[in-house]
C-alpha cells in the first residue's frame, strides 16, 4: 500500500493543480510545484512517478492530464455525497464551506436531534431530524458521512450511519470512535493540533 | 527532541485525565487508558516513562498527579492566550468552541476586516478590525494565532501578526506560508483531511 504521507501530498497537488488551470497554465516543472507546495522537487518527481506520471525533461508535467490523473488516483471522479450529522457550529461551518467552496464534494443534507432545528436550512441544504438519516442514507448510497456531533453522542451516531452503508467517517469529536471491519475513520481533532502547536512553541523557550 | 507522534497522543492523554478526573477517578491502568485511547498499553507505558511519569505495579498511575505533569510537558500551566484572524464560518465556530469549551486556552478577540462584522460579538467575544491587530497583540503579549482567513489574505495576516509578536500559528487556510525563523505554523486543513479519507474509502474498492 502507498504510504500516508503521499496521501496526504495528492490533495495539496490538486489544490495547486486547480489553481494553476484556473490561471490557464498548461506546464508546470517539479520545481515550480516544489516552491508552490513546500515539498522538496525530488519527492515530487517521486510521488508522481509512483502513480507513472512522469514530466518531459525540460518542459515539466501537463498540468490538465497531471489534475486528471490526480482525481483518479484519490477518487474524486466522480463527486462524492456527503452528509454532516451535527448542525451545530462546526457542521454549519463545514456545509457552508462544502457545498460553496468544495468542487469535489457535495453535502446532501444535514441532520440534527434539536427541534430548533430540524425544518431549517444552511443555504441551500436542509437540516433533517436524526430519524430520517437511516433511510436519507440508503436512498442516495451514501458512503462518506461528516460527525460533528458532542463526543458522548458520537459512537451511538457513528453505529447509526454505519449500518446503513456510510464506510467512511470524518471524526471531529474528541472521543476514540469503535467501528466495524471496513469502516475507515479519520479523526480530525483540533484540540490536538492546537495544543501540540502549543508544545513547539513553548517547547522553544522552556528546553 | 521528541517524536511528533508522541506530542500528539499527549493531548488525548490529557483529555482521558480531564474525564477520569471529572468522574473522580484517582488511578488508572496503563490498561484502561489503553482501551480509552487505541494506543497500545506497551506505548503509553514508554511515552509516560520518557517524561519520567512511572506507574506504580498493580496499581497504575495517579490520574491528579500525571495530569499536572502532562499539563507542564505541553506548556499548558498557564491558560494559552490567543486571537483568531478571520471572523467568518469558521472563526466563528473556533471561538464559541474555544471559549465554551477548551479550559486551556482563551480566545481573547477576534480580527476582521469586513465592516458588517467590526464591533460585533461572537458570544462575549468582540470583533475588532484587523488594523488594531498589532497593537492588541502586543499590549496583550499574544504568542498564539489562529488564522481562518481566505488563501488569498494568508500570507499578509500571517506577516501582520509574527511582526507583532506571534510565534505559533494555526492555519486553516489551503495555502502554504512563508514565516520568519523561529516562528511555528500547524497547518489543520480540512480539504486534505476529507480527500485522505475518500481515498481510503474508494482504494478499499478498486484496489
Ligand atoms: N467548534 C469547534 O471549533 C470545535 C473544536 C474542537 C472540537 N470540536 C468538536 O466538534 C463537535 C461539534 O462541535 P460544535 O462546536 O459544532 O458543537 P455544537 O454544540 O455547536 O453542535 C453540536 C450539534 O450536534 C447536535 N447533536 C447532539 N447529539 C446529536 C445526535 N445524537 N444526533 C444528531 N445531532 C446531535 C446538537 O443538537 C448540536 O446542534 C464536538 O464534538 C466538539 O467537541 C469542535
Ligand atoms: N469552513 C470550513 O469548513 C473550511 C474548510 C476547509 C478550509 N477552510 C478554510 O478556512 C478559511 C476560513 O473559511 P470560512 O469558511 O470561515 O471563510 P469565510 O469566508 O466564512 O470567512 C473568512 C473571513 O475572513 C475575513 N477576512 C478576509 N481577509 C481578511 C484580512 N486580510 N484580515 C482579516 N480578516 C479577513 C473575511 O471578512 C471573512 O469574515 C478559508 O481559508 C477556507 O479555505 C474552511
Amino acid at each position: 500500500a502507498i504510504s500516508k504521507s503521499v496521501i496526504k501530498r495528492l490533495p495539496v497537488y490538486l489544490r495547486i493543480l486547480d489553481q494553476l488551470i484556473e490561471r490557464r497554465v498548461d506546464m508546470i516543472s517539479s520545481k515550480e510545484l516544489s516552491k508552490e507546495s513546500g515539498f522538496t522537487a525530488e519527492q515530487i518527481r517521486k510521488d508522481l512517478a509512483y502513480f507513472g506520471a512522469f514530466g518531459t525533461r525540460g518542459a515539466g508535467y501537463n498540468t490538465a492530464y497531471l489534475r486528471e490523473k490526480i482525481i483518479k488516483i484519490i477518487g474524486l471522479d466522480e463527486t462524492i455525497k456527503t452528509v454532516i450529522i451535527g448542525a451545530g457550529n462546526l457542521g454549519t461551518a463545514l456545509t457552508r464551506y462544502n457545498s460553496t467552496k468544495n468542487p469535489y464534494v457535495d453535502v446532501l443534507a444535514v441532520f440534527d436531534q434539536d427541534p430548533r432545528l430540524i425544518g431549517k436550512k444552511i443555504d441551500e441544504i436542509n437540516i433533517y431530524s436524526i430519524d430520517e438519516a437511516p433511510s436519507f442514507i440508503e436512498e442516495h448510497g451514501i458512503k462518506v458521512a461528516i460527525i460533528t456531533v458532542p463526543a458522548m453522542s458520537a459512537q451511538e451516531t457513528v453505529d447509526l450511519v454505519t449500518k446503513h452503508g456510510v464506510s467512511a467517517i470524518l471524526n471531529f469529536a474528541p472521543i476514540k470512535l469503535n467501528v466495524p471491519e471496513g469502516v475507515h475513520v479519520h479523526n480530525a481533532d483540533l484540540t490536538i493540533e492546537l495544543q501540540s502547536l502549543i508544545y513547539y512553541s513553548s517547547a522553544e523557550d522552556e528546553r
